[in-house]
């Protein structure tokens, strides 16, 4: 029991690290196992470090590095164990342009080892989708109806009509 | 094993029943505010077996039931199934509820407890809280996990 | 005091009404005072009832029409006695593209009776700004640059760098 | 009253000063995330005297002080200025804290009590919680309030 959760815990930080490098473009992500009690009932901390500075509290991470964060965790449990499908729910609302297109290339990236139903609102995560449903609600009820993404325009608002 | 279509009928806001086909890579979900797509994530978390009013974002039981519209009654039963190939083979998961509160998960057309749906999918993966479902304003949340919760992470990993 | 509070109280819900009216299309929004004892300490309840629906629990509303409940309230506040400045950050990060629009554009409406000092991600939000600044951090050191919208292209990333 | 500019010196991430014009009408700040614009939006809840670690995203006293970087070494004293102009006058708010936690509000040059700052800026309705400063997720959860805190803001707004 000891091995098998040391040895997951060692691939899920250094899967961890890389995505911190890669997702802050340098910075050390690191997973620690506190130095308390026995292996098998210590708890796991996370520390950041951004390039150029200190090590610091996560608390003090902006909204969208926050979300960084989330998402590295989550590709660095999918590389070890992918469940069948993984569903986001607008994981990417407090990103900016450049990470939110980093998000859909990872999403592509592993959309190979298992599936991926994305809600989202921002086109530069949508079209890397291989089906893309809009849903409208018309008098009260939720219905499904064909988006195609080649006519929706980069400048106008993303329609999903009846 | 592949998630091949959602079918949705009386949950939440879907007053008419709607079919989603699920691509083998990646499908996305679009549409204006408050138009359902959040309710289709919970349609899937509940067949799962999820109970929790906070996480069904309802307030009352009978929050899961369609309310009703303009020209169409409320919905008396809630029902939602998922489609599933794996090796060739179609596999059916569902769940049903009425609004006398009576739940009926079924497993390729027998009805079957939710134990049985959970020992059904335990060798997958699907379905575990973490990292298959993240719901809506969550993501950044996971950096206010403590240490014991992190370690639960990396275990069910494991 | 209390026909203050009572004048004010009706201004605040008709302009609730407006608003809601406004940003849900058609829908009905009203503010209640709870009728429990005297009207100088009762409570406030608000209510919603979107097109073709009954009356619903606000519990029920979505990420984004939530975010619109407090945006109808805060300039229903703001026509009745403005702040000399308002600092909105990140306002619009769980809107679609329709409702980024129409948030821009109330802000631009009542641009003239205060200050707006707004941060976003999204170019329908910021195109309505007459300054614009960029914020970068560089070597873990946080500066400001100049940002000219015309130059942002809509369907590339915004590029802020030094 | 009109806020024209605001100048920002060694708190949180600005190791270096910065002044940022603000227009009359609509300012925007942009840039990519973790960059520094939330921490804009700390700086002028922290002149007009906000104390609380959970408003100001901090977590002990010296986080308001630039912690430092490579090449730059940490800042011993947090400074913003906020300048004003009314009726063609110039007004200056300022605030500084120093390591030891000492800190210094001035009004137009003058060293003045947090109490004064308050009574001056009253009339105005600047800085009132609720309807001036709209902090990063913040605005979803107006939906939350309770009947007393709805009562409140209206009570503010009269
Ligand atoms: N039991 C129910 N019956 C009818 N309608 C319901 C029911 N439960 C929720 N709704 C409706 O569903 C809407 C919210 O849907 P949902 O949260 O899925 O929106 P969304 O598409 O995710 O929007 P956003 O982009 O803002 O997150 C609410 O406006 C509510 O009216
Ligand atoms: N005392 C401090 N000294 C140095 N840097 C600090 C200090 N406090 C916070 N920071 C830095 O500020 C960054 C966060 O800034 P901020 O929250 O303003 O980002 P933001 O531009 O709002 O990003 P987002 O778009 O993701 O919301 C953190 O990454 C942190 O490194
Ligand atoms: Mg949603
Ligand atoms: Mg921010």
């Amino acid at each position: 029991a000891k091995k098998v959760f040391l040895e997951t815990f060692n691939s899920v930080n250094s899967n961890f690290s890389e995505m911190i490098e890669e997702l802050f473009e340098g910075a050390k992500g690191e997973m620690r196992l506190l130095p308390e009690k026995d292996v098998l009932e210590t708890g796991i901390e996370i520390s950041i470090k951004k390039v150029g500075k200190k090590e610091q509290n996560l608390y003090l991470l902006s909204g969208g590095e926050k979300s960084l964060v989330g998402i590295a965790l989550l590709f660095s449990l999918l590389k070890i164990n992918p469940s069948p499908f993984y569903i986001l729910d607008e994981v990417d609302a407090a990103l900016d342009d450049y990470n939110a297109e980093r998000l859909g290339r990872l999403i592509k990236r592993y959309s190979d080892k298992t599936q991926f139903i994305v809600v989202t609102h921002n086109k530069l995560v949508m079209e890397n989708a291989d089906i893309l449903h809009g849903i409208t609600m018309t008098n009260g009820i939720s219905t499904i109806v064909p988006v195609e993404l080649e006519k929706v325009a980069d400048d106008k608002p993303l329609e999903v009509t009846t | 094993m592949k998630l091949k279509k959602i079918i949705i009928d009386g949950f939440k806001s879907f007053g008419r029943p709607v079919s989603i086909n699920i691509s083998e890579n990646i499908t996305a979900i679009v549409g204006p505010n408050g138009s359902g797509k959040s309710n289709v994530v919970d349609a899937i978390r509940w067949v799962f077996g999820e109970h929790s009013y906070k996480n069904l974002r309802t307030v009352k039981k009978n929050d899961i039931l369609f309310s009703g519209s303009n020209g169409t009654s409320a919905s008396n039963r809630a029902y939602v199934k998922l489609i599933f190939e794996d090796d060739g083979k179609e596999i059916d998961v569902s769940r049903e509820m009425l609004r006398d509160g009576k739940n009926i998960y079924m497993l390729n057309g027998e009805v079957v407890r939710l134990k049985d749906l959970m020992d059904f999918f335990a060798g997958t993966g699907a379905g575990k809280e973490f990292y298959s479902i993240i719901a809506q304003g969550q993501i950044d949340k996971i950096v206010n996990a403590t240490p014991e919760e992190l370690r639960k992470l990396i275990e069910e990993a494991a």
